[in-house]
């Protein structure tokens, strides 16, 4: 495992350290969208049905289980927990992701490494992913003021995304059969969905100022 | 395993 690949899955659990900190700390789920976090929970539980069939590492099974685990958290206490539920935006979260979903799994089903029920579902998490934080962004185009762990939650996203990149380039020079084309050109499509993002994280920062997206 | 090719990266 190279340090791009390293540092990216440290990023993205610290995102969902963020969030975790956050809905327990304010026991708010201001800002955050539900439909983007049970996108997150199926692209999971597809994509580590693994855990049943290979073992890989310690580390690699561990990580697999606090991201299925923590998933499903952060979707129960969005929906059951008395507090939190409140604080939901309901009426800004109105993405169709259920269009993310049909078209995810019809590309999944013409798109694969092979036609078989583990792969096929692989992709679908791999393409699933790739778009999965679109009601989140479109959310908080909507309310225009993005809350500080909100916005460190996104940015964190963002960077795990980016150093994945780093570490397909780092193995497609190290690794001469690393070809991974499906994960790659989806990554590739997901890290650019954060670019208006990062521009405006870059910006408040630059200014010492609260992250505002335009509207 | 055999039939399917590991993937490593979460």
């Amino acid at each position: 495992m190279n340090i791009f690949r390293f540092l990216g899955d440290m990023t993205h659990l610290i995102s969902i350290l963020i969030l975790l900190l956050k809905i327990y700390a304010t026991k708010s789920c201001s800002g955050i969208s539900l439909k983007t976090q049970e996108l997150y929970a199926l692209v999971f539980l597809t994509r580590y049905l693994d855990l049943f069939t290979d073992f890989i590492s310690v580390y690699n099974t561990v990580m697999k289980l606090v991201f299925i685990a923590s998933s499903l958290a952060i979707v129960w206490c969005m929906r059951n927990h008395p507090l939190v539920r409140r604080s939901y935006d309901k009426q800004l979260d109105t993405f169709r992701h259920y269009f993310l979903l049909l078209a995810s799994f019809l590309l999944a089903l013409l798109l694969h490494e092979k036609f078989a029920f583990q792969e096929v579902l692989w992709a679908f998490s791999i393409y699933l992913e790739a778009v999965a934080i679109l009601p989140q962004l479109v959310l908080l185009q909507r309310s225009g003021n993005v809350d500080n762990l909100t916005g460190q939650y996104v940015f964190f996203l963002g960077a795990y995304r980016a150093l994945y990149i780093f570490n397909w380039i780092y193995r497609y020079f190290i690794d001469p059969h690393f070809t991974r084309w499906i994960a790659c050109v989806s990554g590739l499509v997901q890290t650019a969905l954060y670019a208006d993002f990062f521009y405006y994280y870059f910006i408040s920062w630059k200014n010492n100022a609260k992250l505002q997206l335009p509207a | 395993s055999s039939t399917r090719e590991v993937k490593d990266e979460l």
